[in-house]
């Protein structure tokens, strides 16, 4: 989602 | 994935290692904030929970439970299987300063007002003020070992690798995450004093000592 655009990112 | 981030990773991966080596070989935490490593546990532990709801590659799991695994082994050698050798005078820093408005500041401005965003803002604000414990408890001895000066060094440069991956981010994948590039930059620039030291010290062979 939107939200977790960053989420790949450690 | 691109060549700052990778290497940032890898920063972080040795940060780590270089810790556990150095408690291992010594048998030893001294010199080292039981208090920065209870942060970083806490850190890994509330940003990571999409462990169990996402999965993006077999990369980031991994690393995920490699950090999470590890600072629990850290937190456990410190406070249980090395204690003795643990300087807890000099380790002061009243953690409370930072959790409360570090928790606070994750409900006001995050990017989503659900339990799992709001504690990866938590995780992320707290990262980035994480070391100073580390950081009070030198300035209060006024030193530090030269294997733990290479750790905070491997330590401090993964998040400024970072903002180099966030700058490409930007400019090639129209990628931008406000809350994540601020605080990333407030956890770069703590370590910039500490930067000076170990370039002009310990790289010239010498320990770092703080001027008094």
């Amino acid at each position: 989602d939107e939200t977790s655009a960053g989420k790949d990112e450690l | 994935m691109n060549i700052f981030r990778l290497i940032g990773d890898m920063s972080h991966l040795l940060a780590i290692v270089l810790l556990l080596l150095k408690m291992w070989k010594t048998r030893s935490c001294a010199g080292i904030s039981g208090k920065s490593q209870i942060l970083f546990a806490l850190v890994f532990a509330t940003r990571y929970l999409d462990l169990f709801t996402a999965f993006i590659s077999a990369y980031n799991s991994t690393m995920k439970l490699f950090f999470i695994s590890t600072s629990l082994v850290t937190v456990y050698l410190m406070y249980f299987k090395f204690r003795a050798t643990y300087d807890a005078n000099h380790d002061t820093f009243r953690l409370e300063f930072l959790v409360v408005p570090v928790g606070g500041l994750a409900f006001l401005v995050n990017h989503n007002f659900s339990p799992l965003e709001i504690l990866w803002t938590f995780s992320i604000y707290l990262e980035s003020v994480a070391i100073l414990p580390q950081l009070f408890m030198m300035s209060k001895t006024g030193e530090a070992e030269t294997i733990t000066s290479h750790y905070l060094f491997a330590l401090g440069s993964y998040r400024a690798l970072y903002i180099l991956n966030w700058v490409f981010r930007y400019y090639f994948e129209g990628f931008f995450d406000l809350i994540a590039v601020v605080a990333g930059c407030v956890q770069t620039i703590l370590y910039c004093d500490f930067f000076y030291l170990y370039i002009t010290k310990v790289l010239k062979g010498k320990k770092l000592s703080l001027p008094a």
